[in-house]
């Protein structure tokens, strides 16, 4: 899997 | 981007050069908790390392390299040029716990089994407790020079409008991070008493003490 695209967040 | 968020993300900025400010200003880190310093450069490098993987935007990427340097930076400071004004006596919390006990919620509870998403995990839980040998440090001394409770209510604050930010973006967007949610609920819990005699004492100018 990939980083969680949603970790958009610092 | 919400408002929520962006005054959060302004706040933490703000925390970081309150305590810059503080260091200088009065030639010393008395009252800071260099454990609490050490514990956000380990948050911030082991959350950041999708620095290399996804680009989100300027801002974000900037705001990254920043919090990497100045925590860095901070720790630099109080290990090396600032080191004979460090209260160690009084910066006793056990972080070795914290790290351990944020390893394991890491590896028990990860957002998934990818290892950067493993350290991005650990990294939440730590930080919602990375603050804990800070608040300790004032509770041993009684009491706090008014400049580094102002550091510690905005690092508070900006964690209280991340839950605000939270709240907006689930209705707005559908956005759900369980983890950074109950983390982050943990860590604004922790300021619960600080806020309390923040606002009770200094914002009515007087010393910040402990009862």
């Amino acid at each position: 899997s990939t980083v969680s695209p949603t970790h958009d967040e610092l | 981007m919400n408002i929520f968020r962006l005054v959060a993300d302004l706040l933490h900025l703000a925390s970081i050069f309150i305590l810059l400010l503080k260091i200088q200003q009065t030639k010393s880190c008395a009252g800071v908790s260099l454990k609490t310093q050490a514990l956000y450069f380990v948050v911030f490098v082991t959350r950041y390392l999708d620095l290399f993987t996804h680009f989100y935007s300027v801002y974000n990427s900037l705001m990254k390299l920043f919090f990497i340097a100045s925590s860095a930076y901070i720790v630099y400071l109080m290990w090396k040029p600032y080191r004979p004004t460090y209260s160690a006596s009084t910066d006793t919390f056990r972080a070795e716990f914290l790290i351990v006990g944020a390893a394991l919620l890491g590896l028990a509870f990860p957002d998934s089994w990818h290892i950067l998403d493993i350290l991005w995990s650990f990294s939440i839980y730590l930080e919602a407790v990375a603050i804990l040998p800070q608040l300790f440090q004032m509770t041993r001394t009684g009491e706090a020079e008014t400049i580094t409770s102002h550091y510690v209510f905005a690092l508070g604050a900006y964690r209280a409008l991340y839950l605000m930010n939270w709240i907006y973006r689930y209705y707005t967007e559908g956005y759900m991070d369980v983890i950074a949610w109950v983390a982050g609920a943990v860590q604004t819990i922790l300021y619960a008493d600080f806020f309390y005699i923040y606002l009770t004492r200094v914002m009515r100018g007087r010393l910040f003490s402990l009862p």
